[in-house]
């Protein structure tokens, strides 16, 4: 689903947030 | 025929899609659905942050998102 999709986004972006 | 992970979630792959065109982390979480990959969402975060930051890609906002590629 799009919220799992947007979930898991922000749980990248969360894992990326030094190096973003 | 194999069963389900016709898409590999690989460098190699991020890379080659990263050089084709610009892609914000929804855009590459799209091309590696874990329906397709096999893998959990857990484990696709994990393994794409990994790689991303292997490959330390360039970073430019589109329409205000960040997005990711490479030059060759």
């Amino acid at each position: 689903s799009s919220s799992e999709a947007d979930e898991m986004a922000a749980a990248l972006e969360a894992e990326l947030n030094d190096f973003m | 025929h194999l069963s389900h992970s016709d898409v590999q979630l690989t460098e190699e792959a991020v890379r080659r899609y990263l050089i084709r065109k610009p892609m914000t982390t929804k855009d590459l979480l799209k091309k590696f659905q874990t329906k397709r990959t096999g893998l959990s969402s857990e484990q696709t975060v994990n393994v794409l942050a990994q790689i991303l930051k292997r490959l330390n890609p360039e970073r430019k906002n589109v329409n205000d998102k960040m997005h990711f590629y490479l030059t060759e």
